[in-house]
């Protein structure tokens, strides 16, 4: 699903 | 550090620890393995630097698979 693409996107780069 | 190579760099151990709080995300952690695997290798990762985030946070399991139908 591209809006779980999306999630995992936006934490990834909040983590960063 | 030119904020122009911000993205190069990037530590190797700070990609592997943001991974490894990634993973550690409950709506992550239910994604499948492969799903997470290949996320991560998007990012940048390696598959060495994969199975390490993913030991570290200690979900190297497929959650997903451990609850069948009933």
């Amino acid at each position: 699903f591209a809006s779980q693409e999306k999630f995992f996107q936006e934490l990834f780069d909040s983590e960063l | 550090t030119s904020p122009l190579d911000m993205e190069n760099a990037i530590p190797r151990e700070k990609l592997i620890s943001t991974a490894v709080k990634f993973l550690l995300n409950p709506r992550v952690h239910q994604s499948p393995l492969a799903t997470r695997k290949l996320f991560l290798k998007k990012k940048g990762l390696t598959d060495e630097e994969i199975e390490l985030a993913l030991q570290q946070s200690g979900t190297a399991t497929d959650e997903s698979q451990s609850s069948g139908p009933s």
